[in-house]
């Protein structure tokens, strides 16, 4: 049975049929086309260097006019992550657009590990740490970053 | 769930992993 979310759903994965995106990848898992997996990789010259940060997207019928939810499933030490690994970010609120598809949401998810905006805080040690001791917030995501090798 | 989670879907997030760093050797900013 074809819905105007599944229709959607094929249409978002067209950008990693065409080509590989720049650190960032998702599929629908193997059981649930409504729930995808997703990884971004990030690039070299940010504290989250080498990570290979593995997440969960699971949309609803009304996909794409209500936003999905995502979460890391690898451990995450950032301002904007919360401690279950849903991640405080207005494209996955109110000011999104149905436009915005998978490879859009994890690209903003990638630029956002490294230009986090302490203000709104789901995490407040790390937003602490990131405006007030940047070595020990470093140190930190190191550790998160090896963690993220090892935990698939 | 996060770790139950991840290990039934282990090959998956494996794939994904390559075709993640795929992308960047493409652009040249991994070897």
């Amino acid at each position: 049975m074809s819905t105007p979310a599944l229709r959607r759903l094929m249409r978002d994965l067209l950008p990693w049929q065409e080509d590989p995106l720049v650190g960032v990848s998702g599929a629908p898992s193997e059981n649930n086309i409504m729930q995808w997996n997703a990884v971004i990789f990030e690039p070299d010259g940010t504290p989250f260097e080498d990570g290979t940060f593995k997440l969960v997207i699971e949309f609803s019928e009304e996909y794409p006019d209500k936003p999905p939810t995502v979460r890391f499933l690898s451990k995450m030490f950032h301002p904007h992550v919360y401690a279950d690994g849903s991640i405080c970010l207005d494209t996955l609120q109110d000011r999104r657009s149905p436009t915005y598809d998978v490879s859009s949401i994890l690209t903003s998810i990638q630029s956002l590990l490294d230009e986090p905006n302490p203000n709104s805080p789901a995490n407040s040690q790390a937003a602490q740490l990131y405006q007030e001791n940047k070595r020990e917030y470093e140190k930190r995501v190191s550790a998160i970053v090896e963690q993220s090798w090892n935990d698939s | 769930i996060h770790s139950k989670y991840r290990k039934k879907h282990q090959n998956e997030f494996q794939l994904l992993v390559d075709q993640a760093k795929k992308g960047y050797k493409k652009t040249g900013i991994m070897s």
